[in-house]
């Protein structure tokens, strides 16, 4: 199951409709500070099913949706897609047999989230449930964000244990 | 659960103390229990940076201890391998020469998941087979360019 | 001591939303009381980079939090100025532009005081006048070593 | 008052009598990642007078006196002098005549710490005096130690408070 792409419009610092393709095994992500790198990990947290504004670096999960700049306007919703290519039919269940498997979140003002697979309206937890085993969610471990290692040093015995905790 | 923690602690330790070796270039590692009972113990990480004598994590130095840190998330990462990993700028505390490591180790993960790597690092770039920039051109507004390494090294200082 | 907090206060914040611009080529910044009582009230940051809309310093990035912290370190520096100023590694989560500038601001920082800078920055390097190389040819003992720029980028890739 | 030489031995990884020489206004200090300079700021809190093990990173202060490597034994002291060139009479007070100020702490495996400035054995108050009104100091915010800078970014606005008080 290969990440193809992600396409993101009014999440946080990208306002247009904007695609970030992954085409080779070793992807680098560049550009100066602020510009957006670590707003595309939040993307792919979120569409996962994140439910924490706290851990997407907000406030409240309004905040995930461009709030404007110095020539924009705020806009009214986010929209997070993730496109992967299950040809070898590694994700289980229903959707193994799908070659390609699009997963979508939408958020609007009025704060209701709405989760597609295919563009079929699902609930969140049908989200989280064809990611079980795929060793893919909000919280994996295959997500190492900024200063996380820097909370792993400082962290105390009993806190390293609720890491381990969390990836049995 | 108290098997499945057994477990997982088992086969992390031994995953971790594949990893430092080879992010250091020597030395070992490995997961230490504070207490007998399995259901409420604290773990503690005992690192031996290579030539140096062994200590907790709290006696290295910055970047030993993130070196330690990143190998203990390989360690987490292998429990469960997922199709990609992306890391965000885990190399920023790193001197050259363990950089070179930290990239030899994506190019070993590479094999089994894609890899997403941001980072600030000339020696990263380098070892990405495609880079993808982001720019904010207009303030406030981020946008992808496709970039070769040249370019990437320009957009950063710029 | 409730006057000289206030005092303290009024001064950093002076000093903070003059180090601010400097540093980031523009936007502004001040620091904001929680509450209306001197003697409980927090202290909150607020930063606008430019181009960007005001906010607090958790909505901004890791490099942009960074050098606002390092803005407000100046700023503190200067409340009570010491013959001489000590940075380990602050310019490790900055891009090129960003080093540039706090290469700058150590200039000028370096009129008042002797500056020591701890980096593995190869700008930062070339903007000392004068760099000290540590090594640790045999393990684990330290040796210091005197060094031009382009040996030192050798000693950090060694 | 210029800062002129660090003299350190048995002090963490400087095991051999070393000095570390600023002759120029911006100094850089390199090397590869583990090889000793963050411990050359410890040794600057320390002589100072810095009684805490644990802002020295150790767990006792005698994690301060070299313990050994692969290829060297423990020694039993550390020892740890600062040279200024107070030509200028920047220090105030009885040292203010002098051309030349040395500040000294050595430390042994009894646990006892002896301070001298200018060979003559003083009390760690009369270091503290000596410095006050200068702006340095152990916790002074002349020195910016390995990951303060991300203490400040995640503290809370009361912890930012207790810094400006401290500085006050
Ligand atoms: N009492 C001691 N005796 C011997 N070695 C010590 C002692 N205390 C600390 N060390 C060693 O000093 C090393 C740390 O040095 P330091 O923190 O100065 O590195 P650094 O040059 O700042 O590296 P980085 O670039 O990663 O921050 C550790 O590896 C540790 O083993
Ligand atoms: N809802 C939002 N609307 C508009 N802009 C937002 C929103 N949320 C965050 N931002 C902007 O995104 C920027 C942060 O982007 P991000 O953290 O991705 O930067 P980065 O590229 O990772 O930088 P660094 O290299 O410093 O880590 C901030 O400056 C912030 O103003
Ligand atoms: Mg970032
Ligand atoms: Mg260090």
């Amino acid at each position: 199951m290969k990440l193809k792409k992600i396409a993101v419009s009014g999440f946080k610092s990208f306002v247009d409709q904007t695609n970030v393709r992954f085409s080779a095994q070793i992807v680098g992500v560049v550009g100066p500070n602020g510009c957006g790198k670590s707003n595309i990990i939040d993307a792919v947290r979120w569409v996962m099913g994140e439910s924490s504004a706290k851990l997407l670096r907000g406030d409240s999960m309004e905040d995930v949706i461009f709030n404007g700049s110095s020539t924009r306007k705020p806009v009214g919703r986010a929209s997070v897609e993730l496109l992967f290519d299950n040809s070898l039919g590694r994700i289980k269940g229903y959707y193994q047999s799908f070659s390609e498997i699009s997963v979508k979140r939408i958020l609007g003002r009025d704060g209701k989230s709405d989760y597609r697979i295919n563009d079929k309206r699902v609930r969140r937890k049908d989200v989280l449930d064809m990611f079980r085993g795929t060793g893919l969610g909000p919280r994996s471990y295959s997500i190492i964000e900024q200063g996380m290692v820097s909370r792993i040093v400082e962290s105390k015995p009993e806190e390293l244990r609720a890491f381990v905790e969390e990836a049995a | 659960t108290r098997v499945r923690f057994e477990e997982t602690y088992t086969i992390l330790n031994k995953n971790f103390s594949n990893y430092f070796p080879k992010l250091f270039g020597g030395g070992k590692a490995s997961l230490s229990l504070t207490s007998d009972d399995w259901l409420t113990t604290g773990i503690t990480v005992l690192a031996q940076p290579p030539g140096k004598r062994n200590s907790t994590i709290h006696l290295l130095s910055g970047g030993e201890k993130a070196l330690t840190a990143v190998s203990l998330l390989f360690g987490l990462f292998e429990l469960n391998p997922a199709p990609f990993c992306i890391m965000d700028e885990v190399d920023a505390p790193l001197d050259d020469a363990n950089v070179d490591r930290f990239c030899d180790t994506l190019r070993s993960l590479s094999q089994h998941a894609q890899i997403i790597v941001i980072t600030h690092n000339k020696i990263t770039m380098q070892a990405a087979n495609n880079l993808i920039g982001v720019t904010m051109n207009e303030p406030g507004v981020s946008r992808i360019v496709s970039v070769d390494v040249e370019r990437a090294i320009e957009l950063v200082e710029s």
